[in-house]
């Protein structure tokens, strides 16, 4: 089973033309394995991006030095994913 | 039964599959289960149809979650099954597009896809087919119709989560659709149903092209989503898929409005950013609810605007 320990969501804010081909950077970078949830659009536009934990911090770096603003939106995935799982089964054996 | 099935839970692939045998047996005067297609795994590909009578009537076409991971859409249509049951013959309007018109709810449209994010991987979105010579398993099904195919908006690469496929029409699970659409030949409104990011779509998205129905398209357009908005005050941004989002080649309801299809839309559903894929179960009954009035306005336009 895939795990997500460590991933986060970002919500990424592209405020201009500049700040959005950047974004378009880091989408075309097979390199960093993102899995872009809401892809870039345009500008003021949110882009949504799932970051493998390896990848965290060089994505954020890389936002961070181009100015553009970012919100964490999921802080722990895995962590919402068992809350999930858990809840699934809750209900399953409520059921029951 | 029907009525103790729990429509605010999610649900696995062979819960929903007994749903809708349930449902079925329940009310088999008015509901029926084809299976179009098989999975590239083999699973069955299942539509549920609402008919109250009838040879080859116009109909409508619902289909929820092509993309697996976004669960709050096949949850929805699980709701929006029990809903069509529940208001025939209660709601006016809605008994008067069954007794003019059929519908066709596909609720797991990915069933492969579907069944893989509850047992490995959660974030899973494309088919689970291997084409030979490629490196990573899995195609975009909404980037393998033929309209506008490898076009803009879709990837060649194997590996990516907008990948193609190989040729149009390559996945199995499409196929089935194309196949009973062009088999039935009289499907006057498809809709097709993702989440997320509250969105409501209509063609084009393999070009900047207006459609040739854009104005009434439109129009139709703000009306459902005023009426979306109307129940809980969900906020929808409509528009054609290039001018809302962005190009997108190969996509379903490109496909079905070159097929004439003409009232063709495709829905985002919630949310806009706290939850993404993974909506709490307790926003499934308000989601499907405020979505359902949305669908009313289509299905409505599609009875009184006979073509």
């Amino acid at each position: 089973t895939e795990t997500f320990v460590g991933q986060q969501v970002l919500r990424i804010l592209p405020e201009d033309a500049f700040q959005l081909e950047k974004v378009m950077e880091l989408d075309a970078s097979e390199k960093l394995q993102l899995d872009f949830w809401r892809a870039p659009t345009y500008p003021k536009s949110p882009v949504d991006v799932r970051v493998p934990f390896p990848s965290l911090q060089r994505v954020k770096v890389f936002l961070e030095s181009n100015g553009i603003q970012y919100d964490i939106m999921i802080e722990d995935l895995q962590s919402l994913i068992d809350e999930e799982k858990l809840d699934m089964a809750r209900q399953r054996s409520v059921l029951q | 039964t029907t009525e103790t099935f729990n429509y605010a839970a999610y649900h696995n692939l062979d819960e929903i599959n007994a749903f809708m045998d349930l449902l079925v047996t329940e009310k088999s005067n008015l509901v029926s289960k084809l299976q179009i297609g098989k999975s590239y795994e083999g699973r069955p590909i299942n539509v549920l149809k609402f008919s109250t009578g009838g040879i080859k009537r116009p109909a409508i076409w619902i289909d929820t979650g092509i993309h697996s991971r976004e669960w709050v859409t096949q949850a929805s249509g699980v709701w929006f099954a029990k809903k069509i049951v529940d208001s025939y013959g209660k709601d006016p309007s809605l008994t008067s597009i069954l007794n003019n018109f059929d519908i066709f709810l596909e609720i797991v449209t990915n069933p492969d896809g579907f069944a893989f994010t509850h047992s490995q991987n959660r974030m899973w979105r494309k088919t689970r087919s291997h084409h030979s010579g490629l490196s990573c398993i899995g195609v975009d099904p909404n980037r393998n119709w033929d309209a506008g195919f490898g076009g803009p908006g879709s990837s060649g690469n194997s590996c990516t989560e907008t990948y193609r496929g190989p040729y149009a029409n390559s996945e199995s699970e499409v196929k089935a659709i194309v196949d009973f659409v062009q088999d039935h030949g009289n499907i006057k409104a498809f809709i097709s149903i993702h989440s997320y990011s509250q969105l409501l779509l209509y063609p084009y998205g393999y070009t900047t092209q207006k459609a040739a129905d854009h104005e009434e398209l439109d129009a139709l357009a703000k009306k459902a989503v005023n009426a979306l908005a109307s129940l809980h005050g969900t906020k929808y941004r409509y528009g054609s898929i290039t001018a809302a989002i962005y190009p997108a080649s190969g996509g379903t309801i490109d496909w079905t409005y070159d097929q004439g299809i003409k009232y063709s839309y495709t829905f985002e559903l919630r949310d806009t950013g706290r939850h993404g894929f993974l909506l709490p179960a307790s926003q499934i009954v308000p989601t499907a609810e405020e979505t359902w009035l949305a669908l009313m306005v289509i299905m409505e336009h599609t009875r009184d605007h006979p073509y």
